[in-house]
């Protein structure tokens, strides 16, 4: 289940405050997935005190944009380290899913990849399984095919420190990049936190899920939690 | 084999301090209802008067909705999100699937803060996780809460804020606890302290 409260001493008006809310769930904690099961629990609730003396935010104040970005923002680490902490996880993972036709098929797609349990497993036994990230885009739930041109989709994992060259092309322009440098691949997934890029070439959307490597440890940890 | 080596995830993701709001206070207690004698039950209160407090918040679509939120969801209706100023939450117990029984207490846990504050109606948000299908020990929830309030075990500082996210773990390695401090265009700085718990059963999408 997740729970989470954020407090502010800024004075927000309840209607700005429930839009602000909202616009940072969107791009924060329902992007992101341990093991793709929902809870009856799932509570995220915001509180602004208005302890400080300034003018209210509304939705037409100057401020407003500004204060939504800056909770969206806050909310992302908030809703990250929930990620990190995923049961028996060992790597974090961010799946930016790049260049859609549309912002919903991209975060549609990038939900099906956090969300395959192949995915995941291949993450943590480090294996450079790019045909699991092909085969979650190609049965991801979406509406129609408009954002898919097979000819023109590449897949890559993106290294999260400084190690050139930071990015491994697994799939280009649709075509399996045969010469894969496996050692660079063992390098980039042996790493805790890395990145999975996937560019579908349709469009110009972008949508961010953060996920995490399905481990021996989550199955200990949840075959008996009711005891 | 080669799968990487656990991490000491406390160390590298728990805070040694932060910045908190000004006008809240938190507190947080061992009812009784975690086995292990742990944290598991927290209020938020929000001790500011000079404005009327605004709160949202976004709940699963989870079509069986656990009492807490469906009990939260009522008071923000009610209030049309003003004037929330407390939040309480419990861990060990989800109080989710327990029908009318469990929308009684997730009332009742509202109507004890509310009274404990001054009586307002439809004041407190509330909220629960952990175990799914049975029902909240009210005995050790009521006898929490009143001690919370009646010893005033309230404070602002790191480690009470600190104890209020480790209340509301389950099977968490470590609490969820972040703050930062922001400028508006004005120059005038407001401050945000989150905290969250979360582990397993994370595929959320609220509204």
């Amino acid at each position: 289940t997740l729970l989470g409260f954020i407090v502010t001493d800024l004075p927000i008006a309840s209607t700005a405050l429930n839009k602000m809310l909202h616009h940072a769930t969107n791009r924060s904690f329902n992007c992101i997935s341990v093991d793709g099961d929902m809870s009856t629990n799932d509570t995220i609730c915001m509180i602004a005190n208005g302890a400080i003396e300034t003018q209210e935010v509304k939705e037409d104040s100057e401020a407003f944009e500004q204060v939504q970005e800056q909770i969206t923002q806050f909310a992302q680490r908030l809703a990250q380290l929930v990620v990190r902490d995923g049961e028996g996880s060992t790597k974090f993972v961010t799946v930016n899913v790049q260049n859609s036709l549309t912002f919903d098929d991209a975060k549609i797609i990038a939900e099906s990849i956090s969300n395959s349990m192949l995915v995941k497993t291949a993450l943590y036994g480090q294996d450079a399984n790019w045909g699991r990230i092909l085969c979650a885009i190609g049965y991801a739930k979406l509406d129609n095919l408009k954002s898919l041109d097979e000819s023109k989709i590449n897949v890559s994992f993106i290294a999260t420190d400084d190690s050139e060259p930071r990015e491994l092309k697994l799939v280009v322009n649709g075509v399996p990049n045969l010469n894969v440098d496996e050692e660079r691949a063992s390098q980039i997934l042996a790493l805790n936190d890395l990145e999975i890029k996937v560019d579908l070439g349709t469009g110009s959307e972008t949508a961010q899920f953060w996920t995490c490597d399905l481990t021996r440890e989550y199955v200990t940890i949840n075959g008996d939690y009711r005891s | 084999q080669r799968a990487a080596k656990s991490i000491d995830k406390y160390a590298l993701y728990v805070p040694q301090s932060g910045v908190f709001p000004k006008g809240f206070k938190v507190g947080a207690i061992a009812s009784g209802v975690k086995k292990n004698g742990a944290l598991d039950l927290g209020v938020i209160v929000n001790t500011n008067k000079s404005r009327l407090s605004s709160a949202a918040a976004v709940f699963t679509t989870n079509k069986f909705k656990a009492a807490p939120v469906l009990a939260s969801k009522q008071v923000l209706e009610a209030v049309r999100g003003k004037g929330i100023n407390a939040i309480v939450v419990n861990s060990g117990c989800a109080n989710s699937v327990t029908g009318e029984l469990g929308m009684a207490d997730a009332n009742e846990m509202v109507s004890l803060v509310n009274t404990q504050m001054g009586g307002t109606p439809n004041a407190t948000l509330v909220m629960s996780t952990g175990v799914i299908g049975q029902r909240l020990q009210m005995d050790k929830i009521t006898n929490g809460i009143n001690k919370l309030f009646n010893e005033n075990r309230f404070g602002a500082h790191f480690e009470d804020w600190l104890n209020i996210t480790k209340s509301i773990c389950t099977t968490d390695t470590f609490p969820k606890l972040i703050s930062s401090k922001f400028k508006l265009p004005n120059g005038q700085e407001y401050t945000l302290t989150g905290m969250a718990k979360g582990a397993g059963m994370i595929c959320p999408n609220m509204a």
